[in-house]
């Protein structure tokens, strides 16, 4: 038998309210409503000897998960393997909003991939914020990774530069580059970007953002993925809002990789993504 | 209240219109829309339409005011009232020496604020330090340090131990004896779920007794946005509200639920990174911004 139009819709608007009230973008909670609405509409469910309920459940999360199914759940370490394989050193670039976790998570891949045995430098292109080169520094020292710096005010670009020339003579296999934190709606900070995009030519083009976004992070995606090109993403602060609904809205309007999700301050906290875990955890 | 200030409006009208229960439900979805793309929570958008529609039905408004206009003007100005209404919120310094501490989570902009404080008062020819006892995050100290010397203001920072309370003791002496009449202290960033800091705040908080506890919150931020400010009333008080990043588009929702959760009135804005980029809270323009 088939759900009448009525449970249909009422079903239909509660998953609308469950994913706004988990800060999921309105626009994006509508989408995802009309692809499960139609997967609801040819869902045909046994009349004798079944929990009913369950089955619906399990069909919500099937639909949800097909609005996504094209993106991957990717290892990070085999993906950098890869890149590594065909040249060195793999230069990944890191940029997002301010605040929401660039530096921070910058130390943590930078201890990922030095635990996993490569050899890593880190390039201090934030060159604007006060501090921002002592903090990647003191994570330098503390990780026992070398920072390519300049001084406050010089071109972001010139730092990425020599961070790259500088591992290239010594052999050193990543050049993780720190960038400042820019609001999508500053037009020259974002032309700068892109510039600086040019400039470094990443391997890897690394969006950092953090779980507590509500609407506001579908218009930093859109604006972003006009200005560069981004690889994938890092949503941080996982542990502060495991339900996060910002990315459910940066993977349906990104349509990019989440490598991690950030859940914690300290070097080891940083878990691999994967989109099931996310959508159970959503849907509770 | 919402019943009350329409009917004043309503007295003061000439000329009404009907307007029936189909157009009523189509304005409310519209509105409902609007105001959950603000960020604003879902509870009190259906409460706040459920009000306006069992008021509304078969009722009259004003002639010559589109239907969906006019309601939104009532929510407006019920906005306007919950934010402090057309009173400027008060920022004079009112005794000294004054001690205001910024608390928030991680990264929503309280040093960047602090800094922007000092800023604004000094201006106002107070004679400010800054207080840093973040001594987690790495190049905190420094961070602040930086931004003191570019306005010219005192500034004191972990000397070399690891204890937040001890800083804040030192540099209160250091301020109170350089006859400071503001002593802005900032606060390493932490969330509800991290109970460590939690504990730590409240410690801090009982140790440095402030005049003032100032709520940073980023308007990017959703509904943790309130989540959050209620799990730090459970620490310390919340006095105040300094909301950053409104350069943004966001609309600043999750920070008008806040208000609702502490009770404590928006003071500033943030909107940019520079540290004059700050602004004396305006509820009207916030909420224009909020409804679109
Ligand atoms: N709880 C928690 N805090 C985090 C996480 N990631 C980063 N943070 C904290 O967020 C704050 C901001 O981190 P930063 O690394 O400075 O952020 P950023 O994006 O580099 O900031 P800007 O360079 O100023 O734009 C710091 O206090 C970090 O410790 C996380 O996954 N969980
Ligand atoms: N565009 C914009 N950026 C801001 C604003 N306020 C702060 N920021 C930026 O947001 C980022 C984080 O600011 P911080 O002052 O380091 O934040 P915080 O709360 O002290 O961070 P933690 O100490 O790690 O918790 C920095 O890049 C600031 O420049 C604002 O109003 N507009
Ligand atoms: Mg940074
Ligand atoms: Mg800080």
């Amino acid at each position: 038998t088939k759900l009448s139009e009525d449970k249909i819709t009422k079903l239909c608007d509660n998953l609308f309210i469950q994913l706004v009230e988990c800060d999921v973008a309105v626009e994006v909670s509508e989408a995802i409503v009309e692809s499960v609405k139609a997967e609801l509409a040819n869902l045909k469910i046994p009349r004798f000897g079944v929990d009913k309920e369950k089955i619906v459940r399990e069909c919500i999360r099937r639909a949800i998960l097909k609005v996504i199914e094209d993106i991957p759940d990717v290892d990070f370490m085999e993906l950098v393997k890869k890149i590594h394989e065909e040249r060195s050193p793999v230069v990944i670039l890191f940029l997002g909003p301010n605040g929401y976790g660039k530096t921070t998570t910058i130390a943590k891949i930078g201890y990922l991939l030095k635990n996993a045995g490569y050899s890593v430098v880190f390039a201090a292109a934030d060159t604007f914020r006060a501090g921002a080169i002592e903090q990647l520094e003191e994570h330098g020292r503390r990780l026992g990774i070398k920072v390519v710096k300049h001084r406050y005010g010089a071109d972001p670009a010139a730092v990425i530069h020599d961070a790259i020339a500088h591992a290239e003579s010594k052999g050193i296999d990543f050049v993780l580059v720190d960038t400042a934190g820019r609001m999508h709606t500053d037009v020259n900070l974002m032309d700068e970007l892109k510039k600086i995009y040019r400039v470094a030519e990443p391997d890897l083009s690394v969006f950092v953002a953090d779980a507590l976004l509500g609407n506001e992070a579908l218009e930093v995606a859109k604006t972003y993925s006009k200005y560069v090109n981004v690889d994938g993403l890092i949503i941080t602060k996982v542990d502060a809002y495991p339900k996060g609904g910002s990315i459910l809205t940066f993977l349906v309007t990104l349509r990019k990789p989440i490598y991690f999700l950030g859940v914690g301050q300290r070097y080891e906290d940083l878990i691999p993504f994967r989109k099931e875990w996310f959508i159970n955890q959503l849907l509770g | 209240n919402l019943i009350e200030s329409f009917s004043k409006i309503v007295s003061r009208i000439k000329g009404l219109v009907y307007i029936d229960d189909e157009t009523l439900r189509e304005i409310l979805k519209e509105i409902q829309r609007a105001l959950l793309k603000a960020d604003v929570s879902v509870e009190v958008v259906y409460n706040l339409t459920k009000n306006i529609e069992k008021r509304f039905k078969e009722s009259k408004i004003p002639q010559g005011v589109s239907p969906k206009d006019y309601l939104l003007y009532v929510i407006y100005n019920e906005m306007v009232n919950i934010l402090g209404g057309d009173t400027p919120p008060p920022v004079e310094i009112a005794k000294r020496p004054y001690k205001l501490m910024l608390v928030g989570i991680e990264g929503c902009g309280k040093t960047t604020s602090a800094a922007k404080l000092a800023y604004f008062y000094t201006r106002k020819r107070l004679k400010v330090g800054l207080v840093q006892t973040d001594i987690h995050r790495p190049g905190a100290r420094e961070q602040l340090r930086q931004l003191a010397e570019r306005i010219g203001a005192p500034f004191y920072g972990d000397p070399g131990h690891h204890d937040p309370i001890k800083i804040a003791q030192e540099g209160l002496e250091k301020m109170l004896r350089e006859g400071v009449d503001l002593i802005i202290i900032d606060t390493a960033g932490r969330h509800k779920s991290e109970q460590e800091l939690m504990e730590e705040i409240k410690r801090l908080y009982d140790v440095v007794k402030p005049d003032e506890v100032m709520l940073v919150i980023d308007a990017t931020s959703g509904k943790q946005a309130a989540a959050q400010a209620e799990a730090f009333m459970r620490y310390v008080p919340i006095n105040s509200i300094f909301i950053t990043k409104m350069d943004s588009t966001a609309r600043g929702g999750g920070a008008l639920m806040s208000v609702i959760k502490t009770g404590a009135r928006i003071k500033f804005i943030g909107t940019g990174e520079d540290v004059e980029e700050i602004e004396v809270f305006n509820p009207r323009r916030f909420v224009s911004r909020l409804l679109g």
